[in-house]
């Protein structure tokens, strides 16, 4: 297992990253489960707002308006009203956090609009010229701070118990606590950890938790907590607040034990590997083990969902020009599919009993985003996207070598807009510079 | 694109305050329909 160690965290400036290498970041609305992606597609290049004006002598705190020029997730470069075509004031911002208004709240709350000194010079009607400027032009809604607000609250609050992976032992589960809430990324503590440390990071739309209850209803293992101190104010996550799963029918042509598939190695997400359905569950669920590396017990067998992104028909990686990791110790390369069914004397999982839905995703090869380093996943890295094969993407994390690559599916909840980290007050961990990797 | 996500993007009469008085202009913001 490839893991990152944390890079010291200094002042990373995305706005300055984005310009100065001329790049893209991928867009809030191709981010579904993120504070105001259904929004999102109204913010627009031309969009104007009230923001503070930097460029005062005045001891008070004065606005002007300002255009977006360029947007690179929810951070926008913005230009003072009446520097025209003059690039050299333009500024990053953040348009969620509290300094950012739609215009007329400085009205509204008793806040005059002031005119940077740099150019206040350049006109004598400041009226005239703000009236020919927006009348007609765009605005946020005037309940702007209020959709920020509402859209950054999260259903999982601390002490609720959820049934997750055990990341020691992936094929089984355990119970653990909430512990921390940032941005809808839970800290969950495992309910024996004496100290607290033992902790796993992941999104509350993670595949990888459950409502309590969950392991038992479908076969999964799991291990039993033997807990004897109770704490005060525990509760069930109550099983509303989880991802669902499309349900699936089971009882006629079904995934069956041995039958062969290729899917990702949890603990590589950047290889496609050959893989085994070792035992199927209820529900949809199957146990997954990759040829050639399973422990002879079945503890790193891996729990899919037959409809999940990161499990794939036989032939997948060939049709698609990605490499597949064939199983450790095979020594007939180039691996052909057809030898090793009829070597290993098995059969291919049918392809109709995949998921081919393949969504109107938006994303595009080189965009740049903020993206959970999953083999650690209390990271959240400044990534980009490399390649993509459908709904797949390849996620690069900047300053790491390809080695470190992961494929994660276009509607991961591990993915994350430009600005994020910001917004919700989680750390983010910039490129690594060569030094720090060493 | 607010068509799509269940908005409708209004004009609305925006208030401007600046240090030589106060006027109103005609902008465009989205709104959730009602």
């Amino acid at each position: 297992v490839k893991s990152k160690s944390v890079v010291p965290v200094e002042e990373f400036d995305w706005g300055r990253y984005i310009c100065s290498n001329n790049l893209v970041g991928a867009p809030v609305t191709c981010f579904k489960h993120v504070p105001l992606c259904t929004f999102w597609s109204d913010v627009t290049e031309g969009v104007r707002v009230e923001v503070l004006n930097s460029d005062t002598n005045l001891s008070t705190k004065v606005y002007w308006i300002a255009g977006i020029v360029k947007l690179a997730g929810f951070k926008a470069l913005l230009r003072y009203e009446g520097f025209d075509n003059d690039s050299s004031h333009d500024f990053w911002c953040n348009l969620c956090v509290p300094e950012i208004h739609p215009v007329g709240w400085c009205a509204s709350n008793g806040k005059p609009l002031v005119p940077p000194k740099s150019i206040q010079h350049k006109c004598s009607n400041w009226k005239a010229f703000l009236v020919k400027r927006l009348t007609g032009a765009k605005t946020l809604p005037s309940d702007f701070s209020v959709k920020v607000h509402e859209s950054t609250q999260y259903p999982f609050k601390k002490l609720m118990r959820v049934e997750v992976v055990d990341k020691t032992h992936l094929c089984r589960t355990r119970v653990a606590l909430v512990e921390q809430v940032i941005g809808g990324r839970l800290r969950l503590v495992y309910e024996e950890s004496q100290d607290g440390t033992d902790d796993f990071w992941c999104h509350m739309y993670s595949p990888l938790i459950h409502s309590i209850g969950w392991s038992r209803s479908i076969g999964h293992r799991f291990k039993r907590s033997d807990v004897s101190k109770k704490i005060e104010g525990l509760t069930d996550a109550p099983s509303q607040l989880f991802l669902k799963v499309k349900d699936v029918d089971q009882s006629g042509d079904w995934f069956k034990d041995n039958m062969k598939l290729e899917a990702i190695d949890p603990l590589n997400l950047s290889a496609i590997c050959v893989a085994t359905v070792r035992k199927v569950l209820a529900d949809g669920y199957l146990m997954i083990g990759i040829d050639g590396s399973e422990a002879a017990d079945g503890s790193d067998w891996f729990c899919y969902h037959s409809t999940s992104p990161s499990i794939f028909p036989a032939g997948f990686c060939e049709i698609n020009s990605i490499e597949l990791t064939p199983p450790r110790g095979y020594s007939k390369l180039p691996f052909k599919w057809f030898d090793y069914l009829r070597e290993t004397g098995s059969r291919a999982a049918p392809v109709k009993l995949f998921n081919k839905d393949v969504p109107n995703h938006g994303f595009r090869e080189g965009m740049k985003l903020e993206a959970v380093d999953l083999m650690e996943p209390r990271l959240v890295c400044v990534a980009t996207i490399t390649r993509i094969v459908h709904r797949l993407l390849r996620i690069h994390f900047d300053g790491w070598e390809d080695e470190y690559d992961q494929w994660v599916d276009c509607e991961s909840p591990d993915l994350y807009p430009v600005g994020w980290c910001q917004l919700t007050g989680y750390q983010l961990q910039p490129p690594a510079a060569q030094a720090t990797r060493e | 694109a607010a068509e799509s996500t269940g908005r409708k993007w209004e004009q609305k009469q925006v208030q401007i305050k600046t240090l030589e008085g106060e006027f109103s202009v005609t902008m465009w913001a989205s709104d959730d329909k009602k």
